[in-house]
């Protein structure tokens, strides 16, 4: 079972190889593939040999097979259906993103405490139910993944909702810690980490 | 110059360091840290030894001074004010995230192309600019890091203001590409990588 940051490499991997492909790349090493994420070459074959993937002498990787290869072993030869807890400005815009658009994903329920008065409805008006609703829609839409993009106040609850539901990894993007049921599969997003990066680099270019 | 996957990890450090600390632990190995995060004990040696941080033979490292030594490394021991472009749903929810408050970051400004407008006007009360505004704010509020957070179409137009009113790294969540000069570091967010985490992880669910 393959750790939070290899899978994020490897999604990384997976985005590298579609650029290759669209500029016709036939064949990538390992070496390449390190020195783009400046890691060592024994770190991807690692990597890519846990999710079954391993090159050839003298060739490496072929690019359109290797992406294929992940992309299945990763779960994303097919759609998911994502459910939001949360129809505020966080998770209206996130139930928008056009990014989702050519992505394994697709939002097919937005819920809310009170659906009546949240953006969501008034800005762009997606249907927003009452959180009561959602094991129903979890049923009836065959959802298997959610966000929760409530307050802090309100996440454990949507938490034990979307479990109970019968949701088995959920992203939260609520400032505190929630507890789920061993077996559940909880990330925790802060986009305060992409800030961090940010100020090192900062950092560097007044230095140069 | 430490790459980008390379800060994350630092990041994620820096998190369990504090995690640690509260916990009263004096000391850390590289092997536990390692264990921690699904690497190898060298890997991690080799990130800290990066940013100057060397363990003692037989004690490892001590959990204050090396997470000091890192958050000063980061450029993290001050406040940095960030602006962000695009007073939308996004825009506004990330510049009333609470998790901000303990971090060393700070949203001093938001601009829009229509500050009459826009929801973070309407709903939150937040002051917001005009994006023709942007040059004067970076400069009276000492303005170092920017966020875009506007329609793909109008990206690049807001990373263009952003580089010419004296931002060095912009944090991009639009879904496109954008062009800035030699030197201004960008960094392109993209929520649907960690719906892949989730992916992989419900799919190991299903097979347990
Ligand atoms: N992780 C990050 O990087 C990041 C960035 C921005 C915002 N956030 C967080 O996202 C969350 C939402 O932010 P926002 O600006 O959209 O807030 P918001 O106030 O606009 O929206 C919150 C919505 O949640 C609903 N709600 C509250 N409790 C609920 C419950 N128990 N069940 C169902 N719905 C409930 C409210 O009715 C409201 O519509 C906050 O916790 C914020 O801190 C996180
Ligand atoms: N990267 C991710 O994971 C992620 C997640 C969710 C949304 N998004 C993206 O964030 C962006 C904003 O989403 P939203 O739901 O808040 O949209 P929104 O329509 O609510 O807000 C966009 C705001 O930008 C303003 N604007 C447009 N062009 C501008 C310009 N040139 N200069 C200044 N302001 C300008 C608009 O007036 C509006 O207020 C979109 O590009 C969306 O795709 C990214």
């Amino acid at each position: 079972r393959a750790s939070s940051l290899t899978l994020f490499r490897i999604s990384l991997y997976i985005r590298y190889l579609a650029v290759l492909e669209s500029e016709g790349r036939q064949t990538i090493s390992s070496r390449e593939i390190a020195d783009k994420f400046f890691i060592s070459a024994a770190s991807v074959r690692k990597d890519l040999g846990l999710f079954g993937a391993f090159g050839k002498a003298g060739i490496g990787y072929y690019v359109k097979g290797l992406r294929e290869a992940l992309l299945q072993k990763l779960g994303l030869k097919r759609k998911w259906n994502v459910a939001i807890v949360g129809a505020g400005r966080l998770g209206t815009a996130l139930s928008r993103y056009k990014g989702l658009a050519e992505s394994a994903f697709q939002v097919v329920a937005i819920v809310d405490k009170y659906p009546e008065t949240t953006t969501a409805r008034r800005d762009s008006g997606l249907e927003v139910f009452h959180v009561d609703e959602l094991p129903q829609l979890v049923n009836d839409r065959c959802i298997e993944l959610g966000i929760i993009a409530v307050p802090a106040s309100g996440a454990q609850d949507a938490a034990t909702t979307l479990v109970e539901a019968g949701i088995k990894a959920i992203l939260n993007f609520a400032p505190t810690h929630i507890d789920v049921p061993q077996g559940i599969f909880v990330h925790n997003v802060d986009f305060t980490i992409y800030l961090e990066n940010l100020a090192y680099y900062a950092t560097q270019a007044y230095y140069s």
